[in-house]
């Protein structure tokens, strides 16, 4: 019982008048499923990467949250995504940047880390490690959600008539 | 953007983060998530952080880095180093976000300048989840 395990879902301008009492409850059972996961790891005496990896993952496969399915669109109309993961042991960290076909890619940051001498791969350099090392790769197409392009319609509309400012307000601040 | 931060059974410290970044965000554009010391950090010693926000300004105040570097050199609790570099450093640099993270006694907090963070802990079984401040 002698461990912890903390996770967020994204901060931002979450406000209660736009929030539904379904959807907060959606988002609710998403968190707890994950800390669920985490702690029952945890429990059984896996480590804490592991343990961080596969919440991670949980969040990245659930759609409402902004990382792998549901990611936020660029301005081209394409999810570019980013992750990272560290090891307090030995402060080994291994992290991708800008991948578009890793359907986990807190899975590809690991294998950066174990199975490579660099920290981080970015773009084709990270997509080609990933096929090398056998991570799963999925058509972009995977990322979509309307929700999500929806809202990048919106941003870039509203970009066209004003400077672009990425301090914008509302969730697509952070997708 | 999602993240996760852990102490084992072991006393081992882990953070995780993955994210899709900012909506509308020019072609090639990287936040925080994947820069270590930024938006992810953990050291045993110390601490483990996952940030969430616009990553600009979290990898300009090297936030999940800082927060260790609290402890390290003030011996700062987790809950004042967090919340120093999230509403001192960070806010009077006018970013915005928020973070998770966990010391290596296995205490954690949350400290964010954004009306709302979707998080949650589990510490020995027993759970919490928020999402407003």
């Amino acid at each position: 019982k002698d461990y912890t395990l903390a996770i967020h879902g994204g901060a931002g301008v979450i406000l209660k008048e736009n929030m539904t009492d379904k959807r907060e409850s959606a988002y609710r059972k998403s968190l707890s499923k994950s800390l669920g996961l985490g702690g029952q790891m945890l429990e059984e005496g896996y480590s804490a990467l592991d343990a961080v990896q596969f919440v991670v993952m949980a969040l990245e496969n659930d759609p409402k949250f902004n990382a792998g399915k549901g990611a936020v669109f660029s301005a081209a109309g394409k999810n570019e995504l980013d992750a990272a993961i560290m090891d307090g042991r030995d402060r080994n960290a291994g992290a991708v940047s800008s991948v578009t076909t890793i359907k986990n890619p807190i899975v590809l940051a690991r294998a950066v880390m174990e199975n490579s001498r660099h920290v981080m791969f970015q773009g084709q350099g990270a997509e080609d490690f990933a096929k090398e090392h056998g991570i799963e790769q999925v058509d972009p197409k995977y990322f979509y959600t309307k929700r999500r392009y929806d809202q990048m319609k919106r941003k870039v509309k509203a970009n066209k008539v004003k400077k672009h400012s990425f301090l914008d307000t509302a969730e697509t601040k952070y997708g | 953007t999602v993240g996760a931060v852990a102490k084992d059974g072991c006393g081992n410290l882990a953070a995780a983060t993955s994210t899709g970044g900012l909506t509308g965000k020019e072609f090639g554009r990287v936040g925080d998530t994947p820069i270590i010391g930024a938006g992810t950090y953990a050291d045993n010693r110390y601490c483990a952080v996952s940030a969430t926000g616009t990553g600009e300004f979290f990898i300009r105040a090297g936030v999940a880095r800082d927060i260790c570097s609290r402890r390290e050199y003030l011996g700062e609790s987790i809950a004042q180093s967090s919340n120093h570099v999230i509403h001192k450093t960070l806010t009077d640099m006018k970013g915005d976000g928020g973070v998770v993270a966990i010391d290596e006694q296995g205490n954690y907090s949350f400290a964010f300048n954004t009306p709302g963070m979707y998080r949650g802990a589990n510490k020995g079984g027993k759970t919490l989840i928020e999402i407003f401040d």
